[in-house]
């Protein structure tokens, strides 16, 4: 089973054109192994991907060296994840 | 297992297996409203099952609703469960809702793309597209909200597998998506078609492929605001709308651009809630919000369409 140990959710919001244009850079980085939950739009719209930790400094160097802001959406994927199956496997005792 | 529809937990995250089962169940209990067609298999041979329901007549014009095409967005199969239930519990006692059965049909596909939904509980939760092997390629599955013959090919899909937007080697290769075509053409008259993705608060209709707005633009934009408008009034939840393309980004081979150039006018696709923290993570706390505030833009839809015959 894939797990996430380690991957944040952050979201980005481009300021102008300039750093919408980056970001859409950044998307199209395959070697990142990015997953965008939510994809590049327009400027002000928030941008939500997900990071595997082994690229979360590189991805965060990039966004810092273009200025570009961020903020951790989710910090710890798989504690998230690990938190609905509790649920789920609760739900299911009668 | 809950015995009964009653007793089923709308307000959790099911597996697969447990939303057919619940399907049956409605089946069982309400003979004379609803019915399952299983439209064809999935690659992995899953049956893809659509409740029907009727009350009665032949070929009456029909409403669509798809739930989970990107299986990741587990709260619309969550939602997709808890409006079959609605369905049937309104009928009789909620007139909009009757005079729209009175005329129309209602077809829902819960799991609209179940191999997808199973590996999101089985291999990887964060799974998106659907589970067939592309040759020449480790990468598995395609995009099935890229793979209809709507634009297929052109900017705003991917032509590399590794992609989570990735087209497919050709339109309708997925089967999951390739039923749908099939049962909307036998059909022959589907009037709305509505596709329901999450997160991020909008509501759409044609086009995602190109700028040209469609004939029906300021009618389908009229019928969207006031779906917001009522969906808004119970939770306050704020929604966009628009064109695909200038609401959200180009996104060719698309479901609903494909449904309106069938002729199906009140072709619209949802993105459900989003607390801005969870994204695909919605607890499940917010399922029965989200489906209630859903339902109202949804019942807002159908009044139109069920009122407006073309």
């Amino acid at each position: 089973k894939v797990t996430f140990e380690g991957h944040k959710v952050l979201r980005i919001v481009p300021k102008d054109e300039v750093q919408l244009s980056l970001i859409k850079d950044l998307e199209e980085m395959m070697e990142f192994e990015l997953d965008f939950w939510r994809g590049v739009t327009t400027v002000s719209n928030p941008v939500d991907v997900r990071v595997p930790f082994h690229v979360l400094k590189s991805v965060k160097d990039y966004l810092e060296t273009q200025n570009i802001d961020y903020s951790a959406m989710i910090e710890d994927l798989q504690m998230i994840l690990d938190k609905e199956q509790k649920e789920m496997a609760a739900a299911r005792v009668p | 297992q809950p015995k009964n529809t009653d007793s089923f937990d709308f307000a959790n995250y099911h597996t697969l297996g447990e939303i057919y089962s619940f399907q049956d169940m409605l089946v069982a209990e309400n003979p004379n409203i609803v019915s399952k067609i299983v439209i064809g298999q999935s690659y992995e041979g899953r049956p893809l099952n659509v409740l029907k329901f009727s009350t009665g007549g032949t070929n009456r014009p029909a409403i669509w609703i798809d739930t989970g095409i990107h299986s990741r967005e587990w709260v619309t199969q969550a939602s997709g469960l808890w409006f079959a239930k609605k369905i049937v519990t309104d009928y009789g006692t909620d007139p909009a809702l009757t005079a729209i059965l009175s005329q129309m049909d209602i077809f829902l596909e819960i799991a609209t793309n179940p191999d997808g939904y199973a590996f999101t509980h089985s291999g990887n939760r964060m799974w998106r597209k659907t589970r067939k092997p592309n040759p020449g390629s480790s990468c598995v599955g395609v995009d099935p909200n890229r793979n209809w013959d709507a634009g297929f090919g052109e900017p705003g899909a991917s032509s590399n597998p590794c992609s989570e937007t990735y087209r497919g080697p050709s339109a309708h290769s997925e089967s999951e998506v390739k039923s749908i075509v099939d049962f909307v053409k036998s059909h022959g008259n589907i009037k709305a078609f509505i596709s329901i993705h999450s997160y991020s608060q909008m509501l759409m209709y044609p086009y995602g492929y190109k700028r040209t707005p469609t004939n029906d633009a300021a009618e389908l934009h009229k019928v969207a605001q006031k779906a917001i408008s009522d969906l808004t009034s119970l939770y306050g939840t704020k929604y966009t709308y628009g064109s695909i393309i200038d609401t959200i980004y180009q996104a060719s081979g698309n479901t609903i651009d494909w449904t309106y150039e069938q002729g199906i006018k009140y072709s619209y696709t949802f993105e459900l809630r989003d607390t801005g923290r969870y994204g695909f993570l919605l607890p499940a706390s917010q399922i029965i919000p989200t489906a209630q505030e859903t339902w109202l833009a949804l019942m807002s839809i159908m009044d139109h369409t069920s009122k407006n015959p073309y």
